[in-house]
């Protein structure tokens, strides 16, 4: 069946619906069949950057892949635990649905601690966590020494994503490949980088992932959002009122982005 | 009684704690009698910056203000209706507590749409909302259309303020004054900052806010996190392990930070 790539990080604005996006466009362009769900059914980030996509193609007729999102709503019923079993319900729907359809579905979570991010998380085989630069994100995977930077203990996300991999392990025995990838970096700031880099190294060792130089601050990772479109598009939509005159840039977001893509050690494409 | 300023978005990641955590302590710098709520009580954020705070102070022994912080915890109970009902009446005890006590209570919100947040946009006086320059931040905002760059119509935040100044003006007949902060605003991507800076100029008249130019993205707004310290408490700190070799950019981070206060409007600091 597909291998299932979920967005997780409970700390807001970390990155993944737009690393979800990304990665869901540079992997249909190896030549897999890519599809989404989207559990955030309220700000629907990643649905509506697909939504924006549709409307471009057909407002210009030009012809470029837009994957399947299903949305997950969010239950409204009003017995917390009658919710949770209905959501629960919904997502196992859309999953085998796209499982038998897909070699990769794409699973982008919300900001915050809910019933749906947990039961993806539980499904995953690949656990994407993007992460800023910052100790005030960091605060969500460990309590850090303010003074020996030394990791004090797990903190609210690593005990959810240890959680996931329990349920998995009793499940069917499988592993969640677990990827920390650093996300909006900037070239300057070295001291600061430095510190977040020593005790992302600590803690990779104690909580159990990898981690992952990621995606440098780029406009370009943003700027394209109303046109539903990622630089993985550009060669295809020159000349579409899409500017071209970043290509130094452009090139080098190419090149750090199929490097995240490499990172995640997905099987060979099918062929 | 107390000025009610509410810091949302319901956005992630937008800088609602970053800046909860710098009005407070620059409010407080003014000689106004500041404490603090945080409604979200899974990541807490803003009550782990002043514990760390509280513990520099006793480590260091050196004398700084630490404002008192109320942390609303969500409710556990397994009906919707009365889990609101719960939390309602947490909030409205530490704010009638905090009330009389304070002249400024500044309240941070979670990054989702949640009962508390919901209940506290309706107590307050000021809400400042912290936003990327990114369509992707604005989208919570507004609809915007991909090549005219028009509003196509308001979006759940904006909906959600309006909800609250409606609760407002139907219970007290005040207003609201609400105020849209521009946050991590980098010197580079002069296109598409001048793209959002006129999306929000049109929608600021037509959904009802103010905005302001706000806060560069700056490491000083985030390395002092485990410390916390502020910029604002510099002076203090000389030679506590707290490096001073960012000068230049410190005093154009406290010119910064001293014209989002000014901007605020507050009445006069008291006697
Ligand atoms: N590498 C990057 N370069 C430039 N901007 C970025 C980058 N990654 C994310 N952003 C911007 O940062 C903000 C947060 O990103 P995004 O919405 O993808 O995060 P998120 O984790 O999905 O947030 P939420 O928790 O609200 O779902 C957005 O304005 C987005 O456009
Ligand atoms: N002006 C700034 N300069 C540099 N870094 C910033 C700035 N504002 C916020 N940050 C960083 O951006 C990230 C998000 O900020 P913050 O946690 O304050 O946002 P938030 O809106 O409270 O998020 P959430 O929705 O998760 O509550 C953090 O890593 C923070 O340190
Ligand atoms: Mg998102
Ligand atoms: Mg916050």
């Amino acid at each position: 069946g597909a291998h299932i790539l979920v967005l997780g990080n409970e700390k807001g604005g970390s990155g993944k619906s737009t690393t979800a996006m990304h990665l869901l466009m540079a992997l249909a362009a190896q030549g897999r069949r890519v599809a989404a769900i989207d559990l955030d059914s309220r700000q629907r980030s990643l649905s509506r950057y697909l939504e924006n996509r549709s409307r471009f193609i057909a407002d210009n007729s030009v012809s470029l892949e837009v994957p399947v999102v299903h949305t997950i709503a969010r239950s409204e019923l009003n017995s917390v635990d009658a919710a949770k079993a209905e959501e629960k319900e919904r997502l196992m729907a859309a999953l085998s649905e796209l499982r038998s359809l897909c070699d990769v579905v794409v699973i982008d979570s919300p900001g915050s601690d809910t019933n749906l991010a947990r039961l993806a998380h539980a499904q995953a085989d690949t656990i994407v966590t993007p992460l800023n630069d910052s100790f005030v994100d960091l605060d969500l995977l460990a309590r850090v020494n303010s003074t020996s930077y030394e990791i004090e203990g797990p903190s609210h996300y690593a005990e959810m994503v240890w959680e996931a991999r329990k349920h998995r392990a009793i499940a069917d025995r499988s592993q969640i490949d677990w990827i920390v990838m650093r996300n909006r970096v900037s070239s300057l700031n070295a001291r600061n980088k430095a510190r977040v880099e020593k005790v992302l190294a600590a803690l990779a060792k104690r909580v159990g992932f990898r981690f992952i130089p990621g995606l440098n601050e780029r406009v370009i990772y943003r700027e394209l959002f109303l046109k539903g479109l990622t630089l993985v598009d550009l060669k295809k939509t020159a000349g579409l009122g899409v500017s071209q005159s970043l290509t130094m840039s452009q090139v080098a977001a190419r090149n750090e982005l199929r490097r995240v893509v490499e990172a995640l050690n997905l099987p060979p494409v099918a062929e």
